[in-house]
């Protein structure tokens, strides 16, 4: 309770506590307390960026806590990034200006 | 080109949202999710198809360090079709096994792929009078999403920079004055625009726990992180007993 007693609601949760429900939701261990401390302090960076990207976008799109915020960007773009996919297409049959399909 | 299609509205359409895991199979995934959905729009069948099998038999060796969607593709054409998940289901790891295509019986197959235009208008109609089709993206500002419409900030998500592909099922627009769902409690951001917000919508392969259910919104209209790319589908015949065929629920 307040000094003027008032309620001054519940406080905002701590960094590690944030954490802590992130490892729990997401089945998160590590092996030692120095990845933990790694892990945390990337956990940190990936809030700050998150808050960043949101001050950013100029839709309506939210940035937080998700599966992958314990990871570093490049270790996501290294895990999850499929560098084939910026390679050059084919050949391939362009229809363009329409959907129907034309000679084989 | 209606203002609105989702064909996640469409029943037994768009197959359940997958994940990859440790494997960079993402290719693979949005190719298996388009041959699903067409499947389904022309033969009014529902069908999930392997994965693995497309993993397993790829010309370009292991499939689980990235892929082509094209070659995803040409690997089912090869092929003669897909076998079903069940029957050669997924292991988030290529070639573990040899390609064991021969092994089981097809489930849906298809006649050839294109590559259609690169405009987003092309892209909402044929989305919407044939059915999804598959992009290649900028996943860069995935990491940290949660939810809503994703419209990068100039230099944000570099549209040249593609490296994660994903299934386009829908696209819509948000109600004039839409917030995030945290401006609504806090209101404490910045005010955002008025003005509705055009968006795609897409399904990712990082299981359902991810984002809005395992899909995501972008931006439409301003080649948001590349999406103008590489946007390709399979071709899927309509059988002749069946030609009135499903169209995409607003």
């Amino acid at each position: 309770q307040g000094i003027g007693g008032q309620d001054p609601g519940p406080r905002p949760l701590e960094l590690k506590e944030v954490f802590t429900l992130f490892q729990i939701q997401y089945n998160r261990s590590y092996s030692n307390p120095a990845e933990h401390a790694r892990r945390l302090d990337i956990f940190a960076r990936n809030l700050a960026r998150a808050q960043q990207l949101q001050e950013d976008d100029l839709g309506t799109a939210e940035f937080g806590v998700t599966p992958f915020s314990d990871l570093t960007e490049e270790e996501f773009g290294q895990l999850y990034g499929n560098q084939r996919a910026a390679g050059r297409a084919p050949n391939v049959d362009r229809k363009v200006g329409s959907g129907e399909r034309g000679e084989s | 080109v209606p203002s609105t299609c989702d064909w996640r509205k469409a029943r037994n359409i768009i197959s359940s949202v997958r994940n990859q895991k440790s494997c960079k199979c993402c290719w693979a995934m949005a190719a298996a999710g388009n041959i699903e959905a067409l499947w389904a729009i022309k033969h009014k069948m529902s069908v999930e198809v392997s994965v693995q099998e497309l993993l397993d038999c790829d010309r370009c060796g292991n499939g689980c360090s990235g892929g082509y969607i094209w070659d995803a593709f040409i690997t089912v054409m090869n092929n003669s079709g897909l076998a079903s998940e069940r029957d050669y289901p997924f292991r988030g790891e290529a070639r573990a096994h040899k390609c064991q295509a021969e092994k089981y019986k097809k489930v849906a197959w298809i006649q050839d792929f294109i590559m259609l235009p690169e405009n987003e208008q092309g892209m909402a109609r044929y989305l919407a009078t044939e059915g999804p089709i598959t992009v290649s993206i900028n996943m860069q500002l995935l990491q940290n999403y949660k939810n809503g419409v994703i419209r990068p900030a100039p230099g944000t998500c570099d549209p040249q920079h593609v490296d994660h592909i994903v299934l386009l099922v829908g696209f819509g627009k948000t109600k004039s004055g839409e917030r995030r769902q945290t401006e609504a409690v806090l209101s404490q951001s910045k005010p955002r625009p008025r003005h509705s917000t055009p968006y795609w919508i897409l399904k990712n392969s990082w299981g359902a726990q991810w984002g809005e259910e395992g899909y995501f919104r972008l931006h439409r209209g301003s080649n948001a992180c590349g999406i103008t790319r590489y946007p390709l589908t399979a071709l899927v015949d309509t059988p002749v007993k069946k030609r009135h065929t499903i169209s995409c629920p607003p």
